[in-house]
């Protein structure tokens, strides 16, 4: 099954 | 210090039911462009953001940019004190412990004031680059809503296709499979209710309903809602509040390792 990504993974913190 | 008239009282009523089970606390920021909110989740997998324009206010005042954190099952619950029809007023101070909401009925017949404890509240602010979007689908809200609320009683996860057939909603579980395509209709009598799908190049993404379902509390914002994909990005799923703004989500997508 596909692995749930979170928005650290796509997205720059600060 | 923040000064802020919205004769629409509802809206903020609105919004705060379309933000609450996703985010539990999150700063709200001033500043003279609007009232804004940035916030995640707790695992960091949706996030929400939020832009009330201040030219959307009746009054608005905002003298120096700062943040207000609150617990938002907190501030709907004080929210849902204030009737439909009324008129509410925020008040707030740089470095004050507390913001007060102000209803006024129509009539101005009741006037009632409610005073919440703020929080200090470390949140992550992330930036969200600007993207090109493979496939961008405009559609009825409701529509969207009754799809993802459809799919989640069979299926945990939704795959979104969209091709020059259409935008296609699919899941699978135990009990089975489902696929739902809407095609592109403009040939509505309101324009609210048509389908338009943009689409650069074909592109499938995969979603946990959970948060999908989620965002359609956004539904009585706005009649139509506008989904942005690109491969391997986070979906965006934006309602705009007519004349005020947006409230847009972000979720991350599952992807095959």
């Amino acid at each position: 099954d596909p692995t749930q990504k979170t928005l650290t993974n796509f997205f720059i913190r600060g | 210090m923040l000064e802020l008239r919205l004769v629409q009282g509802s809206l903020l009523k609105k919004v705060l039911e379309s933000i609450k089970d996703l985010v539990n606390d999150a700063n709200f920021d001033c500043s003279a462009t609007g009232f804004s909110l940035q916030a995640m989740d707790s695992s960091h997998v949706a996030l929400v953001s939020l832009l009330l324009r201040s030219e959307g206010f009746e009054h608005y005042r905002c003298d120096k940019n700062f943040s207000m954190g609150m617990n938002l099952g907190n501030m709907s619950k004080m929210l849902k004190c204030a009737g439909n029809d009324d008129i509410i007023t925020i008040k707030g101070d740089d470095g004050g412990d507390t913001i007060t909401f102000m209803f006024e009925s129509p009539s101005q017949d009741k006037i009632a004031d409610f005073e919440m404890k703020l929080m200090d509240i470390d949140s992550e602010h992330l930036g969200i680059p600007e993207a090109e979007y493979h496939a961008i689908v405009r559609m009825p809200s409701a529509e969207f809503a009754r799809i993802c609320k459809d799919l989640s009683s069979i299926g945990d996860t939704v795959i979104i296709s969209v091709t020059k057939e259409g935008v296609k909603f699919s899941t699978k579980g135990d009990i089975g499979t489902a696929n739902i395509v809407c095609r592109q209709n403009t040939t509505v009598d309101k324009p609210e209710e048509a389908t338009i799908i943009e689409m650069q190049e074909p592109v499938s993404l995969t979603f946990a309903l959970r948060y999908m379902n989620s965002f359609t509390k956004a539904s009585p914002l706005s009649n139509t809602v506008t989904i942005s994909l690109s491969s391997e990005l986070p979906v965006v799923v934006e309602y705009k509040i007519a004349e005020m703004g947006y409230i847009r989500y972000y979720l991350a997508p599952k992807i095959e390792d």
